[in-house]
């Protein structure tokens, strides 16, 4: 069984931020990123799920800790042109990724990712996959049992 | 300026299945994926949010087409165990990926991708990025129109 996970990398640099309860409607997202972007925010993570049945759907993406006071401002000064509900922060998470390749062809690679931080009672916020990267966020201060956990898991200590 | 994006990637093969109402609790992105993951089942995008107020929060994933009804029928096995309150399939989706290198370092990237669509009327139903990959999924019926106009916008038509 070839060995699809190379590694696990992590940030504790990062902040959430959601904008809760937003229009499902085209020219939203830019909305949001085109004022972020006009001030050279870097965006790292973006997620967003489809809306239910009400036609508001949520936002949620990460910043490096750093660009926190001046994303809020702009997102403030913004928020009857996005037209969100609530604007929520957590400056207290990590960012978890296994990193490896063709992952989408290994069913059960995400599912250890899961499982071991489930046995270890972690919390996951918020996940976002890609083929080479499955990445969560947690309460940063699960941070090192969560690395340790996952570098067991995979097979990824030291020999 | 150094071009960071280097091609628009697109499957039309992919199903989004959206569990509404799960419990933002550890253990249940595991009740999730463990039984898909135990059937072989290729689960490519997975998009999960933040919970709101109320501790619940939905969870969305892609799989190919032909998977779809294997995927159905254990989910349908599982709902007790996982504690959904809806299921919910798109087949009618397109997926599109703008791909490029140090995308995080780009800020303006992501937003070129948002403003084109924005820009076209179509509608952005889930968002998952990465440093290399920029994803979303949109109606099928408008993956040409977006590949045209995505190609124009970062410049990627043919000299
Ligand atoms: C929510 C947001 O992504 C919206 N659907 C848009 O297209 O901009
Ligand atoms: C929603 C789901 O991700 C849950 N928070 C878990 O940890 O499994």
């Amino acid at each position: 069984e070839q060995q699809v996970v190379s590694g696990i990398a992590y940030s504790r640099d990062e902040a959430k931020i959601t904008l809760f309860s937003i229009d499902d409607k085209p020219g939203v997202s830019a909305s949001i990123f085109g004022p972020l972007a006009k001030a050279a925010i870097n965006v790292d993570m973006i997620v967003q799920s489809i809306a239910g049945d009400s036609n508001k759907t949520d936002m949620t993406f990460t910043i490096p800790r750093s660009e926190l006071p001046l994303a809020r401002k702009i997102l403030e000064e913004q928020s009857a042109a996005i037209g969100y509900k609530n604007l929520h922060i957590d400056e207290v998470v990590a960012k978890i990724s296994v990193v490896g390749l063709g992952m989408r062809s290994h069913p059960g690679t995400a599912q250890i990712m899961f499982q071991t931080l489930a046995d270890k009672g972690i919390n996951i916020k918020v996940i976002s996959t890609s083929e080479i990267k499955i990445s969560v966020l947690i309460d940063e201060a699960y941070t090192e049992l969560a690395l340790r956990a996952l570098h067991t898991a995979y097979d990824l200590d030291a020999a």
